[in-house]
């Protein structure tokens, strides 16, 4: 799964998620990539967010969308809300991680797993790119 | 620091220990390349909207990464594809489920928000209305690549019955879905 969250000039964040699914699936499975709210979300008000991770337990806890309402329901900041979202996945035993923006240009990349190939590049064009933990 | 755009390639169990200094530097990259490309978007003015397409464009586009043309492959050795965008200023939507002929996902995902009334397009349907907009449509075949093929045959020796997570870990595995220990995308 690949994914990417961007803020404009004009100060608007958007959010996009593409995936293959998992190997050896059948029956039409779909993950939560495609799903708005559960894989991938986005809201000027709060975040932009991308999952990566095992879709089902995206789905079941609306992870996405979970982090935009945490921040604007309960005035948490972008990490909080990310760090409860991602948490609960792990609870509940499902892993991966995410990427999130908002609007004032901070971001944070939680994940559980070994490791997460991301990268951030800051206003003024300065690159970050790691894979392990 | 203030961000103007994140990335990710996939979760999973990622180890140095598992990766040759090639490859690395190839995930290294493909990912600084994806960045650029967004980055050029955003630089020129143009919405966070063509950032977000364009990055994840060059993210389908390389077999390393589980979306595209590194898609992995289902049961029946087909690629079946998945992609979202979302707009936070207009909280507009698009997505696409299970295409198989749609070289960029993504691009047909921003297609749907834009050029339908619709959410969400899945199978034959969104592949058809992909065509119908004027995205570039491709053989399956195109999707095809050694690695994945080989994983899928791996993954089916081991036992056909269960799907391979790209982050399987032991816990995974009490929940009846199987972890090779590795990643695919």
């Amino acid at each position: 799964t690949v994914g990417c969250v961007a803020l404009d000039k004009a100060g608007n964040l958007a959010a996009g998620t593409s995936t293959g699914g998992m190997t050896n699936k059948k029956y039409g499975r779909v993950g939560d990539a495609p799903i708005i709210g559960a894989g991938t979300y986005c809201n000027n008000q709060t975040a932009g967010v991308s999952c990566t991770g095992w879709g089902e337990f995206y789905i079941r806890n609306v992870v996405a969308k979970t982090i935009s309402d945490l921040m604007e329901y309960k005035g948490l900041s972008l990490a909080e809300a990310s760090k409860i979202a991602i948490d609960k996945v792990d609870k509940m035993g499902g892993n991966g991680g995410l990427i999130a923006l908002d609007k004032q240009g901070n971001m944070t990349m939680p994940f559980n797993t070994e490791g997460m190939y991301r990268g951030a590049i800051t206003a003024d064009g300065k690159i970050e790119v790691s894979i392990y933990k | 620091k203030k961000y103007v755009m994140v990335i990710h390639g996939g979760a999973g169990t990622i180890l140095k220990k598992n990766m040759s200094a090639e490859k690395e530097a190839a995930y290294i990259a493909v990912l600084t390349q994806a960045l650029q490309a967004g980055y050029a978007e955003i630089k020129a003015g143009k919405t966070s909207l063509d950032a977000v397409e364009a990055t994840i464009r060059v993210l389908e586009n390389d077999p390393h990464f589980n979306a595209g043309k590194g898609a992995v492959f289902t049961h029946d050795g087909r690629n079946e594809l998945d992609a979202a965008i979302m707009d936070g200023k207009t909280l507009m939507a698009g997505a696409v489920a299970g295409v198989t002929t749609i070289k960029n996902p993504i691009s047909a995902a921003r297609a749907v928000m834009e050029k339908s009334e619709h959410v969400m397009l899945v199978g034959a349907g969104a592949d058809l209305f992909a065509k119908e907009v004027g995205l570039e449509i491709v053989d399956p075949k195109y999707f095809w690549t050694k690695e994945r093929w080989e994983g899928l045959q791996k993954a089916i020796k081991e036992d056909s019955t269960k799907a391979v997570l790209d982050h399987g870990s032991k816990k995974s595995e009490l929940f009846g879905v199987k972890n090779l220990d590795y990643k695919f995308g």
